[in-house]
C-alpha cells in the first residue's frame, strides 16, 4: 500500500500545473524510494521525467511497486477542492481502484476526503543515456519563462546559441526577429538572477517553442532551472525541486533547413 | 522551416 503526506496541497497542484499540458494520462510509479513519472507528449517529441524522493514526504510508506495510473484532468479536478495550505494524504490499496486523497486544513477542523478511480495504462519506459552536455546553463527560471513568451511573440522557433560569452535565444519570423542575450554573470548581489554557463564546445540548437512554453508552467516550483545541451541530441530542461526531487523535460531538436 | 526530430530517435524503449 501508499500513503503519503505532504505539508502543502499546493505543491501537487504545481506539479500537476508543470505536466498536464504536455499528458493526458500516465502512471505515478510508487515504491519505497519515492514517486516517479516518465511519460512523452502524444507526438513523441517532448518527455517529462518527475520524481519526488520518499524524504520528501512526512510520513511516506510504500512497500511494495505500486503503478498508479491517473488520468491528470480527473486529478486536476479533484485537486482543485483543496486549498494551497492544505496538508495533503494520498493513499491507495495494492489491489485497489482507487486513489484516496485527503485534504485537511491546517488547524485540522475540515477534513474532505475523495477517491479518485485509477486506470490501467502501459506505458513506454525509455531508457535515457546518463549523457556528459557540452553546454550547461544555469539561469533565473523567470527569466527563462520571459524570454520563451516574448520570442513566442515572434515565431514559433526558438534557436539557442551558447559559447562561453553567453547564452543568446534567438526568433525570426513574418514580423521580423529578436533575439535576447544572457551574459555569463555577474549578478552578484541577486544569486537567483545570475546565469552561469560549463561550457565543453558551444552549441547551436533550434526547438519549437510551444513546448518551452509548456515546460515554463513549472516556473513556482524552482526560481532556477538548468538547461543541458550538446549539438543534435535532446536539451535537458531541469526545474529543482527544494529537498524533493525534480520535474525534467527532455525536448528533441529540430533539424535542417 | 526545419524537421522535427522524434525523441524515439534518441532514447531506447523497453
Amino acid at each position: 500500500m501508499l500513503e503519503a503526506r505532504l505539508p502543502q496541497a499546493k505543491l501537487l497542484k504545481s506539479l500537476l500545473e508543470a505536466i498536464k499540458e504536455l499528458v493526458v494520462e500516465c502512471n505515478f510509479d510508487c515504491n519505497d524510494s519515492g514517486i516517479a513519472v516518465q511519460a512523452m507528449d502524444s507526438s513523441h517529441v517532448a518527455l517529462v521525467a518527475l520524481l519526488l524522493r520518499a524524504d520528501g514526504f512526512d510520513p511516506y510508506r510504500c512497500d511494495r511497486n505500486l503503478p498508479l495510473g491517473i488520468n491528470l484532468t480527473s486529478l486536476n479536478k479533484i485537486l482543485k477542492c483543496a486549498g494551497n495550505e492544505d496538508i495533503l494524504t494520498i493513499k491507495a490499496s495494492d489491489d485497489g481502484d482507487v486513489l484516496n486523497l485527503v485534504f485537511e486544513s491546517k488547524d485540522s477542523d475540515r477534513i474532505s476526503e475523495y477517491e479518485l478511480k485509477l486506470m490501467d495504462i502501459d506505458s513506454e519506459h525509455l531508457g535515457i543515456p546518463d549523457t556528459q552536455y557540452d553546454a550547461v546553463v544555469s539561469m533565473s527560471s523567470g527569466e527563462f519563462q520571459r524570454i520563451c513568451r516574448d520570442l513566442s511573440q515572434i515565431s514559433d522557433s526558438i534557436v539557442i546559441d551558447v559559447t562561453k560569452e553567453g547564452i543568446k535565444f534567438s526568433a525570426s519570423g513574418e514580423v521580423g526577429n529578436g533575439s535576447v542575450t544572457l551574459k555569463q554573470s555577474g549578478s552578484v548581489d541577486r544569486e537567483d538572477e545570475a546565469t552561469t554557463i560549463e561550457l565543453q564546445q558551444a552549441v547551436s540548437l533550434t526547438f519549437s517553442l510551444k513546448y518551452f512554453q509548456y515546460f515554463t508552467k513549472a516556473t513556482p516550483l524552482s526560481s532556477r532551472v538548468v538547461l543541458s545541451m550538446s549539438n543534435d541530441v535532446p536539451i535537458l530542461v531541469e526545474y529543482k525541486l527544494d529537498n524533493l526531487g525534480y520535474v525534467r523535460y527532455y525536448l528533441a531538436p529540430k533539424i535542417g533547413d | 522551416s526545419s524537421n522535427q526530430k522524434s525523441l524515439d530517435d534518441f532514447f531506447n524503449g523497453s
